[in-house]
């Protein structure tokens, strides 16, 4: 019988793997330390 | 297909950046108690464009203090943050800018400054001297006594008190009270005013001199006083910031300016 998978489980088969060594971008905010964190 | 918004600004790119020191700038330049504040990290940025080449750009900035009093000649870069063991104090600021044909300027500015806790400094520091009020009663004999030491000893100017800029007590091994204060050269030397200080008054601003005092005393055991005056030499006041005019005026954390 053919079955609708769930999106979520669709999505999960079809997305793209990120590449391996793959590092997501800093949040943009907030930014870098400068001296220390009080 | 309408071209897509701009990425929104990240709070380490260029442009924030150069929006960060402009409002150091402005905050520095527009306060006339305590020291210096440098840029410690741009908390956040928002910016809301308000047509061509001109926007309205919002920054919440966290500062830190630095050892340079405001009335110091010495130029920020050259001035050392205040570090976690001396009690450090932070300063969180909102700040509106408006960029306009690339060019930056402050709208509004309001700050809140206050001290690192004590508990967090004696936990990784339990000998370091802590942060104490201005109007504390060892605090108050010791900077009076340290600027008579001064004023009874120099060959230069009679110097009067501007402000209290900061205060630590150390209670071990030996309770030792730190002060820091600013001040102004009178129109009197020092041996005139032993006869009448009364009469010596701040020089006015097209000459005036101020300068900073660092002063240690140690309480029990008693030991001598230990002081340090430097006058910065006469500076060009900027004519629309008025310079500190209020003798004995004193600093308290936290103070909003807007």
């Amino acid at each position: 019988s053919v079955v609708k998978r769930a999106v979520a489980e669709v999505a999960q088969h079809d997305k793209v793997p990120h590449p391996v060594g793959f590092v997501p971008p800093p949040p943009p905010c907030p930014g870098k330390i400068r001296h220390f964190k009080i | 297909v309408p071209a897509a918004p701009p990425a929104p600004l990240g709070c380490d790119d260029p442009e924030s950046e150069a929006a960060a020191e402009v409002a150091v700038s402005y905050i520095n330049g527009h306060s006339h108690h305590g020291y210096k504040f440098a840029l410690n990290r741009i908390e956040n940025i928002r910016v809301l464009p308000q047509g061509p080449n001109n926007d309205i750009i919002f920054l919440e900035l966290d500062l830190l203090e630095t050892k340079c009093h405001i009335l110091s000649p010495t130029p920020l870069a050259n001035c050392t943050v205040r570090s976690f063991t001396e009690h450090a104090v932070e300063g969180d600021c909102d700040v509106k800018l408006q960029k306009l044909d690339g060019k930056l300027s402050v709208l509004a500015s309001k700050c809140h400054s206050h001290a690192d806790s004590s508990e967090d400094i004696i936990r990784l520091c339990p000998d370091c001297p802590l942060l104490a009020r201005l109007n504390n009663t060892e605090v108050l004999t010791t900077v009076t006594a340290a600027l008579s030491a001064h004023n009874s000893k120099t060959t230069d100017a009679y110097l009067r008190l501007l402000e209290i800029g900061r205060a630590n007590i150390q209670y071990h091994p030996v309770r030792t009270v730190f002060v820091e204060f600013a001040v102004a050269a009178t129109n009197c030397s020092a041996a005139e005013a032993k006869d009448n200080a009364e009469a010596c008054q701040l020089l006015p601003d097209d000459q005036s001199n101020f300068g900073f005092c660092t002063a240690s005393k140690a309480i029990h055991p008693s030991r001598d006083l230990i002081v340090d005056c430097q006058l910065y030499g006469h500076q060009v006041p900027t004519p629309d910031i008025p310079f500190l005019s209020r003798p004995g005026v004193t600093y308290s954390q936290g103070q909003d300016t807007s």
